[in-house]
């Protein structure tokens, strides 16, 4: 059936390129990097596509670099809500949540709704007791709080309180 | 947002992605990424599609579907069809964004049509590359 394939992404439109020093730069190729290789491992030891991916993913959630799981945004309200989801090309199942905080990795939580329910999606508290009942690690706010989105979120509001604010897509898309 | 897609060795394919979504969002604002045809798919007959990018442009397109279906009904190639989805469908809703994708051959595509992507891809037998812009 011939080998595998397998890619990843952290996002879009994050930050402008005059924001990216080299050093900046070194630590995303790092990241990413870490990251094919956890999902090289899963497929390299026969492993199946849907684990791959539940993998890779798990790994880009524990980058603060990127926006999900730790590093994660933060709402108007000075909260964070997450969203994942995995499907399985064999079968069609899918799993999804959305609006959650508490799990170290949100797409283990959207993994538990594919394996221990018969949806497809759930959201904020339902989502959150399939987690619970499926065992897997919950996080406190600081596990998940970086800087960077804190002061992030500071600049959006007080834009939007001079009336300044931008429809800069690096805005829009976190 | 974050995202991964992947072909193993016995042809089975599989889509995954998580996101904190916009800085300063309404509470409650849910985005494609955890919408099934819209910011995630996969099917073994046709691609994994996992997106990144303007949230509610991504879900009107139904854009991982809408990639899976040219393919499925038209017969192009994955690359066309998210090509098409991406650079004209999604800029003229005013969407900015991307895909990664791969077919049932184990081919990799990743159009986008902003700055700022970070992506990285591994096939078998060819080695791993990671990217940034």
């Amino acid at each position: 059936m011939g080998g595998f394939s397998l890619a990843v992404h952290g996002g879009a439109g994050v930050l402008h390129r005059d924001q990216m020093t080299p050093e900046r730069e070194a630590d995303y190729h790092a990241a990413l990097d870490r990251v094919l290789s956890t999902g090289e491992a899963v497929l390299d030891a026969d492993g199946s596509a849907l684990d791959a991916v539940t993998q890779a993913v798990c790994a880009l959630e524990n980058e603060p670099l990127f926006n999900a799981g730790r590093g994660a945004v933060f709402t108007r309200n000075e909260q964070q809500e997450m969203d994942a989801a995995l499907m399985d090309g064999r079968n069609r199942q899918a799993g999804a949540v959305a609006g959650i905080f508490g799990p170290k990795n949100p797409v283990l939580a959207a993994r538990s709704v594919l394996e221990h329910t018969d949806h497809v999606l759930m959201i904020g508290e339902g989502a959150l007791a399939v987690a619970r009942a499926a065992g897997l690690d919950f996080e406190d706010k600081d596990y998940f709080f970086t800087q960077e989105r804190w002061d992030a979120l500071q600049e959006t509001l007080k834009m939007e309180a001079e009336g300044t604010l931008d429809d800069d897509p690096s805005r829009r898309h976190g | 947002t974050v995202g991964a897609v992947a072909r193993d060795r016995n042809g089975h394919l599989a889509a995954a992605t998580s996101t904190g979504g916009m800085t300063a969002k309404r509470s409650g604002r849910v985005g494609d990424s955890p919408v099934i045809g819209a910011g995630t798919y996969a099917d073994d007959a046709t691609c994994a599609v996992s997106a990144t990018g303007d949230g509610e442009a991504f879900l009107r397109l139904c854009a991982a579907h809408e990639i899976d279906a040219r393919m499925r009904l038209t017969g192009v190639s994955l690359e066309l069809a998210a090509e098409d989805v991406i650079m004209t469908e999604l800029t003229a809703l005013n969407g900015t964004g991307g895909i990664i994708a791969v077919d049932r051959n184990g081919a990799i595509t990743t159009p986008f049509n902003c700055e700022g992507m970070y992506r990285g891809w591994s096939v078998e037998g060819d080695g791993r590359k990671t990217a940034i812009y």
